[in-house]
């Protein structure tokens, strides 16, 4: 998980506006 | 599955796509044949135009821009390398603006977020490349591509003309997107096609394939449909699209080996957290 943190972010994130 | 069923799919995909992916095929289609009444698109040919572009181009999001040298006494390979360099970096913002936008297309993909979560970073990890090479296809033309959303067209020739490997990145991308384009899809057919890429069994390490493949079949089955009765002129136009599949595989084999390449020759190259994430361990 920690390997792909964005990712899980952005998956578990219900709209897109993340910090990228 | 029941025909209504496949075509309410094909709608909802269609409409999420069209709701998360700001440059749709028709539009660039529209810019590059100059049918718009927007402007026409800036052209970078060179880097002088690459330098006056420059300013359309969002490349703020990086920490290198703060980094930039001095260009005082600096000669003009020293300059280009680092206009090079800046606009890798502006391409990369976008690239990752662009895994952000996928992701919430893969999202809206009924069933796709009920799968397990480590599945579903495993199917964005190795679909997004070969989601956003093909997203390509509809901007470029044999001489060039649109970028920064349809603003500026930059030519094949500039970009061949860069130094290795910054050269090698999108030649491969041209000579794909000039034979898929010929196929001749419309955005609706994109959306059926991008979730039927996302939604691949065999990428490495999932955890539990069927359900995915299930999810995969009804979109295959969507698709088809929607090929037959969007195009009903064209011939085996299902299995020629499922075909480029193959193809797009070894589009991300190059990509990965160039953007390899590049971290091992540049060193002043930072690659985005998210790129890297993506590119670690893949392939």
């Amino acid at each position: 998980k920690e390997k792909h943190k964005i990712l899980h972010r952005l998956l578990q994130n219900s709209t897109s506006p993340v910090d990228l | 599955p029941e025909a209504a069923d496949l075509r309410s799919l094909a709608k909802h995909l269609y409409e999420s796509y069209l709701k998360n992916f700001p440059l749709t095929k028709a539009k660039a289609r529209a810019i590059l044949s100059g049918k718009t009444n927007d402007n026409a698109p800036f052209v970078i040919h060179d880097m002088k135009s690459l330098l006056e572009g420059e300013q359309f181009i969002n490349c703020c999001h990086l920490p290198h821009q703060g980094q930039q040298r001095e260009s005082t006494g600096a000669t003009l390979t020293e300059l280009q390398r680092e206009v090079e360099l800046r606009f890798f970096h502006s391409c990369q913002s976008r690239s990752a603006e662009a895994v952000s936008e996928v992701t919430e297309f893969a999202k809206s993909i009924p069933g796709f977020s009920i799968l397990d979560l480590n599945d579903q970073v495993t199917l964005l990890k190795y679909g997004v490349i070969e989601v956003l090479s093909i997203m390509m296809a509809p901007l470029m033309n044999k001489d060039g591509t649109l970028i920064s959303y349809g603003q500026i067209f930059m030519t094949r020739e500039f970009l061949k003309s860069l130094r290795k490997p910054f050269s090698d990145m999108m030649e491969p991308k041209f000579e794909f997107s000039v034979k898929f384009n010929m196929l001749e899809l419309d955005d609706s057919d994109m959306a059926l096609f991008l979730a039927v890429i996302i939604l691949s069994g065999d990428r490495p390490g999932l955890l539990n394939v069927k359900p995915i493949e299930e999810l995969q079949e009804n979109v295959l089955h969507s698709l088809e449909l929607h090929l037959k009765t969007n195009h009903p002129d064209s011939l085996h136009l299902f299995a020629k699209v499922l075909q480029k599949m193959t193809d797009l595989r070894q589009l991300v084999t190059h990509h990965v080996q160039v953007i390899q390449l590049l971290k091992e020759s540049e060193v002043d190259l930072c690659l985005h957290p998210l790129l890297q994430e993506i590119m670690r361990d893949l392939y």
